[in-house]
């Protein structure tokens, strides 16, 4: 555990009950060790050990804490901070049919995140959501969303295979027919390096307007995590962040990396295949769980 | 650093953060540095040394394989492949690409669809069947996979097919009664042949960090893992850390996911893959 690694460090170093600058030092290499296996960008990772040291060095330890529990204290904070501090749901407000679009790249749980939603929507917000199908690429993908539709008992908007920017315009005025509050926009994958694909997803933005716009991301990506968020966010100016597979042992440090360069925050995490698998989103949990 | 100089801390740092920059990860990181730091022996170096260093540092810790496309030329027939791997990874597609590979090189093919879980799984195998032109053999959503897998090989057997690809529900290596279903499908598969599956693939995501390496010891833990598939790789993600998976389990990876249609894979290559993660 890192407690016990920081605690090893001082009792190294001489002076083991002062926090100075060099089993200050010390620990953050340990940190920066922690940290990076969690996958955290190496960038954001250099910030936030910054940070933590101006703080450590700054700090009192208290007797009856060990100077490492002190350390791992601050960091825990630190992360709880920059991860948002507290879990702030969306509100889904706005005239009526209020749009949400998926987004992000393939694979990483959208398909299965907007059933998700819609049972979300329709038990704990009580409102009346409309599935529209926009990934016209993948195969069987339309098929995928209508089988979760079925699921919940939710309608589900399709054209079958024709243009996903039209589709979603006429998803939206099928929304306002059918008396649906809520529509969710599922998209396809797409590589943010993409540029036909990402002026698509530009295109359906601009076309429907919806008022939530959810980065998808498997908890299990890596580095890479900030290049792709980047983009997205620079592009779609998306709302929040949906980290999915949270089920499994990934540490998530992608979280960290991409709400710290994009500032969006993350809204929900993805903890299982079931559609009643979508929890709120825990800074204080998520930090315990990268810094391991 | 711009031209030729020493390897201080300042150009080891920036190094290191390529090599992170790829999720190639610390402990791996630091062991290619210190053996570009061996080659430098305190001299002065160029930039493109240094490159040329990291890539030949990195190809060493790749395997050696015989080529992949030896797949299908083995004595077993059928010869029975298993695609196993977390959600989302690409199994589904990449069986379709060996597929169609296998077709090209004149075999005939069989798909299993032992995806009976997800929604739209086996709807989604049947289009890359028709695609493919290959025959694939399913039961209803919601059957038991084991039983698809068993009914396939006899069919396998009973129509001459040369191979047969299993294609298996996502799951993640943490999930026990997950993996114990994938214990009984192997079980299942052996009543026909203990040799059975001759192969088991395992796909990674391209953009895993760190996570691979939990990934290939519990996936390896229910099977023995005889390939890996990496996919994916045509986005920005470098897949750096197939190294640590090669230094760690000497991780024999065979194909590389490079889009997302049939002809998208191309055989894993030493020298193109330590060469492009510092690209
Ligand atoms: N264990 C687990 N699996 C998940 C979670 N979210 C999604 N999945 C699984 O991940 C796989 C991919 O999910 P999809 O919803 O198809 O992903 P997608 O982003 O729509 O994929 P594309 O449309 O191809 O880009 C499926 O097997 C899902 O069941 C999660 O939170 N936990
Ligand atoms: N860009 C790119 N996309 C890929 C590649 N391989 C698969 N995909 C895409 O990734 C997504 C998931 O692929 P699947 O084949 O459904 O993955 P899977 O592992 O079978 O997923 P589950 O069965 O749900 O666990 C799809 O959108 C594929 O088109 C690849 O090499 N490159
Ligand atoms: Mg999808
Ligand atoms: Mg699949």
């Amino acid at each position: 555990q890192l407690t016990d690694k920081l605690d090893n460090v001082f009792r190294r170093l001489r002076g083991q009950h002062q926090i100075t600058e060099e089993n200050v030092s010390e620990s953050l290499r340990e940190v920066r060790v922690a940290l990076l296996a969690a996958d955290v960008h190496f960038q954001t990772v250099k910030e936030f050990i910054a940070a933590v040291k101006a703080k450590a060095l700054g700090a009192e330890v208290l007797a009856s804490v060990s100077p490492g529990q002190m350390i791992v204290k601050i960091l825990h904070d630190e992360m709880v901070t920059l991860l948002g501090g507290q879990s702030e749901e969306p509100r889904f407000a706005g005239s009526p049919p209020v749009g949400i679009l998926m987004m992000g790249l393939q694979g990483s749980g959208k398909t299965t995140a907007s059933g998700k939603l819609a049972m979300l929507l329709r038990d704990k917000w009580h409102r009346k959501p409309l599935l529209v199908a926009c990934d016209v690429y993948r195969p069987a993908a339309i098929e995928q969303l209508k089988v979760l539709g079925a699921q919940l008992g939710v309608p589900v908007y399709d054209e079958g295979l024709g243009d996903p920017v039209r589709i979603a315009k006429n998803g939206l005025q099928a929304a306002r027919e059918q008396g649906c509050d809520t529509v969710i926009f599922d998209t396809a994958g797409r590589l943010q390096i993409d540029d036909d694909l990402m002026i698509e997803l530009e295109k359906i933005q601009a076309a429907v307007k919806p008022s939530e716009r959810f980065f998808v991301a498997d908890a299990m990506t890596g580095q890479e995590a900030v290049n792709v968020a980047k983009t997205f966010n620079d592009r779609l100016d998306f709302t929040g962040v949906i980290l999915t597979k949270m089920d499994g042992d990934a540490r998530g440090g992608a979280a960290l990396s991409v709400k710290s360069v994009t500032g969006k925050p993350v809204r929900y995490v993805g903890t299982g295949e079931k559609l009643d698998a979508l929890e709120l989103f825990h800074p204080d949990r998520m930090a315990s769980r990268i810094l391991g | 650093a711009l031209g030729k100089g020493r390897l201080t801390e300042d150009v080891l740092e920036s190094l290191e953060e390529k090599l992170l920059a790829a999720d190639i990860g610390i402990e791996t990181a630091q062991a290619i540095l210190e053996g570009v730091r061996k080659r430098a022996r305190g001299g002065d170096v160029t930039p493109d040394q240094l490159l040329e260093w990291l890539a030949e540092e990195a190809k060493g810790l790749l395997p050696e394989l015989p080529p992949a496309s030896t797949l299908a030329r083995h004595g077993s027939k059928p010869y029975v492949i298993l695609f196993v791997g977390v959600n989302g990874a690409g199994k589904t597609t990449s069986v379709a690409k060996i597929a169609h590979r296998l077709v090209a090189e004149g075999n005939k093919v069989l798909l299993a669809a032992c995806d009976t879980f997800r929604a739209g799984a086996i709807a989604q195998l049947e289009t890359w069947a028709e695609r493919a032109g290959v025959e694939i053999v399913r039961h209803q959503d919601g059957s038991d996979a084991a039983a698809v897998a068993f009914d396939a090989y006899a069919a396998a057997k009973a129509r001459g097919h040369d191979v047969l690809l299993i294609d298996t529900a996502g799951r993640l290596h943490t999930k026990d009664n997950l993996m114990e279903e994938l214990r009984k499908l192997v079980r299942v598969l052996r009543k026909h042949d203990p040799a059975l599956p001759h192969e088991t693939l395992l796909v990674i995501d391209g953009n895993t960090g760190q996570n691979a390496l939990p990934q290939f010891r519990g996936f390896g833990s229910v099977t023995d893992l005889t390939g890996l598939i990496i996919t994916k790789l045509d986005g920005t993600a470098k897949g750096g850390a197939l190294l640590t998976l090669s230094r760690e389990f000497g991780a024999p990876v065979r194909w590389i996911g490079v889009g997302e249609g049939l002809d998208d894979l191309i055989p894993f290559d030493r020298e193109a893959f330590a060469r492009g993660l510092f690209s």
